[in-house]
């Protein structure tokens, strides 16, 4: 186990013991910047660890960034892990990033789905979804990306338990989405809200589930090709980008068209890098490459969120 | 622990409606067990999909049936699994 944040080996998978160790390490190094909130508690009674980076004030505007809610996506969990150390080793120097959190707040939550991700360390490594058994059904789990309240149970997610998009028995059945529903209203002042998935290298916004373009559709696409552009210069990685539904394909009940739909209007949803060889499999030699470029993206997106209040 | 001992991903691109529309039933049939790790878009727009051994050749043959290309982007997944497992046990030696 490393004694502190700075012997962590970024350029590595960890398991779900080893994030939470990180996590409280960072916390602990870092007492009046970085504290960890607790917003509930996995199907198997995992914390849902979120770490909160604040300068000072009281409910600030915020910024939500989550990753691993698909627990195979492993590059995701370990960039959100380098993502948390970029923080706090930019804050201060980095004067871009100084001047976001002197007004916003950042929350990372980077083990979105725990009961799926230790679960694959443990049993199955192509895991994706939650692991709450399905009443009347041998498929365990719900895909947590189809279970939020928006277009829920309309086509682009499947109501068969056992398949790997399945939209569960109804909105925000699954505690690791209902925790960050209750977190996001009980907040009320969240103003960008950043999920990440891997792998296919696009970055999206609302909607999924119906074509209409929402109201601020001409900024979130200006906004998105400048993060692309910003991600491509550091390696030449191609990314696509646009409306979920143009860019990908029809899916309901996900997490950012409920942000939006919550008044969040810096939804974005981000899938990292695949080399076209490994899938889910991205060798860790990648890990920090896909960090670092995609940490250039998140940095357009924050801040414009700090530019263009509403 | 489950084990993924001759999975293959195949890549297929669509390279027009009617395959996509081919593809989709595929999708759709749950007997082959098939995982698709990067989902249906467009044309032209790759399709990654693990494929277990028992039913690779009937994949095959109903890919090569309705003259839709594809590669195998992973041969073998266990044997990106248990060096991926190598890697990450390597990086815990002092």
């Amino acid at each position: 186990q490393p004694q502190n944040t700075d012997s962590f080996d970024f350029a590595n998978y960890h398991t779900l013991e080893e994030i939470y160790s990180f996590q409280d390490l960072l916390v602990a190094e870092n007492p009046n910047f970085v504290s960890k909130i607790v917003i509930g508690q996995s199907y198997e009674g995992r914390p849902l660890n979120v770490l909160k980076f604040s300068t000072g004030g009281t409910n600030r505007p915020a910024i939500w960034i989550d990753t691993g809610i698909h627990s195979r996506e492993w590059v995701t969990q370990a960039s959100g892990l380098w993502f948390a150390k970029k923080i706090v080793t930019d804050y201060g120097t980095d004067p871009t990033l100084t001047a976001i959190l002197s007004q916003l707040d950042i929350f990372l939550e980077i083990a979105t789905n725990p009961d799926g991700y230790a679960f694959t360390h443990s049993s199955n490594r192509m895991w994706r979804k939650t692991r709450k058994p399905n009443p009347g059904s041998s498929c365990v789990g719900v895909d947590p990306n189809r279970n939020w309240d928006a277009g829920f149970g309309e086509p682009g997610a499947s109501s068969s338990p056992c398949s790997e998009t399945y939209r569960g028995p109804s909105a925000n059945s699954e505690s690791e989405v209902k925790s960050i529903v209750d977190f996001v209203k009980s907040h009320a002042n969240i103003k960008a809200f950043i999920s990440i998935h891997s792998y296919s290298q696009m970055l999206m916004y609302p909607y999924g589930y119906k074509t209409t373009p929402t109201n601020d559709a001409a900024e979130l696409h200006k906004v998105a090709q400048k993060a692309v552009s910003d991600l491509t210069s550091l390696y030449g990685t191609k990314y696509t980008y646009g409306s979920i539904i143009d860019t990908i394909y029809q899916a309901s009940g996900g997490s950012i068209d409920w942000t939006y739909n919550q008044g969040i209007k810096y939804s974005y949803t981000f899938e990292l890098r695949d080399t076209g060889q490994y899938g889910f499999l991205l060798p860790a030699t990648q890990i920090i490459p896909t960090a670092q470029e995609t940490w250039l993206a998140l940095m357009t997106i924050m801040d414009h969120t700090l530019k263009n209040p509403y | 622990k489950v084990t993924f001992e001759g999975h293959k991903v195949l890549r297929i691109v669509p390279k027009d409606e009617v395959q996509l529309s081919l593809i989709k039933d595929l999708e759709e049939m749950m007997e082959f067990e098939l995982d698709f790790w990067r989902g249906l878009t467009t044309v032209s727009n790759p399709v990654d999909v693990r494929v277990p051994s028992h039913v690779l050749n009937s994949v095959k043959d109903y890919l090569e049936t309705q003259n839709i290309e594809y590669s195998t982007m992973i041969e073998d997944l266990q044997i990106l699994l248990d060096m991926e497992q190598k890697v990450m046990a390597g990086a815990r030696v002092p």
